[in-house]
């Protein structure tokens, strides 16, 4: 997870930049 | 063709919708965005400026160019329906062996086949103009396979179906469920040949999209191979990259 956090994180939260 | 037993009709349209709409909503620019932008042509003053830039300072504009795109590519994948079902390391495994195949697809929309000119930062540029990368190999395997996919005239519908064939692959090394991956895969792709057998268009057109994918998987072993030598030599501008470029192209 450590190795991935960015990504983990985009896939948890909602927003996105497609809704900024 | 024959539908697969566990997959009706409704089932195709179902998916397609679901694909098709994803795909549009998660693309950086519109269509008729591209379009109106098609003839803002960098000058070669313009471009003479870029091809004057440092290594470092080309690659960080790249680099931040593609992670931007990146994260539109990650939200395409959320909103296909299954791909949230997965569990999180084949969500991870899946978008960062696949992420760059979909930008490629994606890329031939902001590609004119006309003056093989290609958008980037605001207008269109020719491949000279990314001299300063010191990658013109990768550069030119790019628009080469942009102009080849331009040809195909993919629309809307066939391209978002084909982003997400090549985003579902079970084949990716390290995949915990991948026969779930299979099934979601076999369900999208029977909905491009569904799409296109609608849509009057010959099988030799899929044969032709498949046949990408080698050529797509070639410049995205390159663009690592590329990426690692500049680490090599410019190690504390391949540090600055977004985290994110990082995370999906680092060793």
């Amino acid at each position: 997870k450590e190795k991935h956090k960015i990504l983990h994180r985009l896939l948890q939260n909602s927003s996105s930049p497609v809704d900024l | 063709g024959s539908l697969p037993d566990n997959c009706s009709l409704h089932d195709i349209e179902r998916i397609t919708q679901n694909v098709v709409k994803s795909h549009l909503e998660t693309c950086q620019y519109s269509s008729e965005e591209l379009k109106k932008l098609t003839w803002n042509v960098y000058t070669p003053e313009e471009t003479r400026s870029f091809q004057l830039k440092s290594a470092e300072w080309m690659w960080q504009q790249c680099a931040l160019h593609i992670t931007n795109a990146i994260q539109y590519v990650v939200e395409f994948a959320k909103r296909i329906s299954g791909f949230m079902e997965l569990c999180q390391n084949d969500q991870i495994i899946l978008l960062k062996a696949g992420c760059l195949e979909v930008l490629l697809i994606r890329m031939c929309r902001a590609y004119n086949s006309s003056n093989n000119t290609m958008f980037f930062d605001g207008k269109f540029a020719s491949p000279q103009l990314f001299k300063a990368l010191g990658c013109d190999d990768l550069v030119n395997a790019v628009f080469e396979l942009a102009k080849s996919l331009s040809r195909l005239q993919l629309n809307d519908e066939e391209m978002a179906l084909f982003s997400a064939a090549v985003l579902l692959a079970p084949d990716r090394p390290w995949l915990t469920e991948s026969q779930q991956v299979q099934k979601l895969q076999e369900k999208v792709y029977v909905a491009l040949q569904h799409s296109l057998h609608m849509n009057g268009a010959n099988t030799e057109k899929l044969d032709k999209m498949v046949s990408k994918l080698p050529q797509m998987k070639s410049i995205c072993n390159l663009h690592v191979d590329k990426l690692e030598f500049f680490r090599l030599v410019h190690p504390e501008t391949a540090y600055s990259f977004p985290p994110l470029y990082r995370e999906v192209f680092g060793s």
